[in-house]
């Protein structure tokens, strides 16, 4: 029992370092062991253990404001547009999202967006037809705004609940790529401004520090709305996710846990947190 | 930047000749943070914060040189030796085809990368062959033949029924002698090390096709775990090589130190962008550097 143990620069030093092990970083893990330790001193007689102070401090940092999505009335289409790095997710989300919303008997429209990479439209294609939704796309090399924006018309014509736009993976600092995420969301927004339209960045959780300037980036280039974290079915915990939503103050709405269509569970800032330190 | 960061510390302690204790460990605690934002795994920093201690202290301030400079001299040098001396190359078979075998995490780069290789081998005019033994993700054969039309290379994917990667390796076979291939390249699915199933599968590969480069594809952005998982892929299927991807990001690539230091594989080239061109050698100075800040 942590309670019980004697306080020593080794016992915080321990705890820290299991912070850092989870990707938390290494001035984050600093910071909450210092909250750690000034929280114990106003104690005459700590009851909480140590770890579990630790785990409601991480847990209190995400946000717990519902998505646009769940809102009543619901307006259609919500509009929800998926960026992030390359290779972390985001067409595998969108298929997992769009069933996700199937299940719960909504209607969805999907967007191929990402007009770059080999095969990328074809990609989300074949997730259309295994989940039996529409996908809109156009010839390759095509303008990412456009088909977002023929995606969002698009389900307003058919009056579908649910517009999923994906697009190409691109590394924060390629300025011309940022330029057209500002485009894309720009477009939508100016084109159809009453729509509820949000943007969530999708991170890998084998990420490390990268991740603030992910946020940083992506956050100058288009309002973000709230965060993916990826491939948690692995050994990285996404320790990440901590300073970002301390920092950004964004919640993280889904994770994955595998590839599978229904490898999509909500977030749970509690189980995120106990995970992270056990 | 660490430089300034290390000079305010000896500022402190003024007119000495050698780098005194007091000073090595407070510029130490300043490293071990430097490394741990650059994504280098806790136990390799306690490691290197370790041995590199007993080296500095006592140690002369080079001529023209500041206590700082000094210390980061010793760590850039430090740095540059644990991430290899020499630039390592791709074995060739003595006799063809070489069989090079990508693996590694689920979106780490391996198709591109594959790509890549192929590129790279054609523009030394070998005849390379491309095989595409992704099951799993949606349009991953796909994928890889787009790559290989930009290439010029053949692309050999799965015949009508062909159902798991294992089964290909015949037809894999018969092809290359067919085509008098030099270089054959198998891009495989992306796959968690703690997935029993997909392990196994790799393992079956690894022993159909016995290739001379088994080669781990990682992302430079990666975190903490890379180095637990580059050991359970060399552990359950052995590790010939890494590549590096996405280095053309602003990742201080941690990994990479963590990575040379626990399994001492050879870092074989770095991934620096999505175009089929962007596979550059590994320079140990430039990563070290990078991951110093
Ligand atoms: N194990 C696991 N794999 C995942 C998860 N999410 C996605 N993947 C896999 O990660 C790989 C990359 O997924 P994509 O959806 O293509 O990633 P992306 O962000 O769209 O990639 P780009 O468009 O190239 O930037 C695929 O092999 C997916 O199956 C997850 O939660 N768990
Ligand atoms: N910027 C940049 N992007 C890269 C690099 N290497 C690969 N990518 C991109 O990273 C994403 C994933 O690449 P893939 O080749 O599909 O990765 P993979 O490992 O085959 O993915 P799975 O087969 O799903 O496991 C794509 O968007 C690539 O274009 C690189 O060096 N730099
Ligand atoms: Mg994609
Ligand atoms: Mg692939």
């Amino acid at each position: 029992n942590l309670l019980k143990k004697p306080r020593s620069p080794a016992f915080y030093e321990e705890i820290e370092e299991l912070l850092i092990a989870t990707d938390v970083g290494p001035a984050q893990a600093s910071l909450l062991v210092r909250e750690l330790k000034t929280w114990e001193e106003q104690q005459n007689d700590p009851k909480k253990d140590p770890l579990v102070f630790i785990e409601e401090r991480i847990a209190s940092f995400f946000p717990l404001d519902p998505p646009l999505w769940e809102e009543k009335p619901h307006i259609s289409p919500v509009t929800v547009l998926f960026v992030g790095v390359n290779g972390v997710g985001k067409t595998t989300t969108v298929g997992k999202m769009a069933h996700y919303f199937k299940a719960r008997g909504k209607s969805v429209v999907l967007g191929a967006a990402d007009t770059f990479r080999a095969a990328a439209v074809q990609q989300l294609i074949l997730w259309g037809e295994r989940l039996d939704v529409p996908v809109i796309r156009q010839k390759e090399g095509a303008d990412p705004g456009a088909v977002a924006f023929d995606t969002v018309k698009a389900a307003l014509a058919r009056k579908i609940d649910v517009a999923l736009i994906d697009t190409a993976g691109r590394l924060q600092t390629k300025h011309n790529l940022m330029a057209e995420l500002h485009k894309i969301h720009g477009l939508v927004k100016r084109e159809l401004p009453d729509i509820p339209f949000e943007t969530l960045i999708v991170l890998d959780s084998t990420l490390g520090q990268n991740a603030m300037s992910q946020l940083e980036h992506f956050q100058k280039a288009l309002p973000l709305t709230g965060m993916i974290l990826t491939k948690l079915d692995g050994t990285s915990r996404g320790g990440i996710a901590v300073s970002l939503a301390r920092k950004y103050r964004l919640p993280v709405r889904f994770v994955g846990v595998g590839e599978g269509n229904d490898d999509l569970l909500p977030f749970d800032p509690v189980l995120y947190a106990r995970a992270l330190v056990r | 930047s660490l430089t300034e960061r290390f000079d305010r510390i000896f500022r402190k302690i003024t007119g000495r000749g050698l780098v005194g204790e007091a000073q090595v460990d407070e510029t130490l605690r300043e490293m071990r943070v430097a490394l741990l934002e650059a994504d280098v795994n806790i136990d390799v920093v306690k490691t290197f914060v370790a041995n590199i201690r007993g080296r500095l202290i006592g140690a002369e301030i080079g001529v023209g040189l500041t206590g700082g400079q000094t210390v980061l001299k010793e760590v850039f040098q430090e740095v540059v030796h644990i991430l290899g001396d020499q630039r390592a190359s791709l074995q060739l078979s003595p006799k063809p085809p070489t069989l090079i075998m990508m693996m590694g995490l689920q979106g780490s780069g391996k198709t591109t990368t594959a790509a890549k290789l192929a590129f790279h081998f054609r523009q030394a005019n070998r005849r390379v062959l491309l095989v595409a033994s992704d099951f799993v993700r949606l349009a991953a054969i796909e994928q890889l033949e787009v790559l290989g039309n930009q290439v010029g290379v053949p692309v050999l994917t799965p015949k009508e029924g062909v159902q798991r990667p294992q089964d290909m390796y015949q037809d894999v076979r018969r092809r290359w002698i067919e085509g008098m291939h030099e270089i054959v390249i198998i891009d495989t699915s992306g796959r968690l090390a703690i997935d029993q199933e997909m392990m196994e599968e790799l393992k079956n590969l690894r022993d159909l096709y016995k290739p001379k480069e088994a080669l781990l594809v990682l992302d430079a952005m990666t975190g903490q775990e890379a180095v637990n998982v580059a050991s359970e892929f060399d552990r359950q299927i052995g590790v010939d090589g890494v590549i590096f991807t996405k280095l053309d990001g602003d990742a201080r690539g941690g990994a990479i130190l963590s990575i040379r230091s626990v399994l001492g594989k050879p870092i074989k080239f770095v991934g620096t962008g999505e175009k089929i061109d962007r596979l550059e050698p590994f320079y140990p100075d430039r990563i070290a550097s990078r991951i110093i800040g």
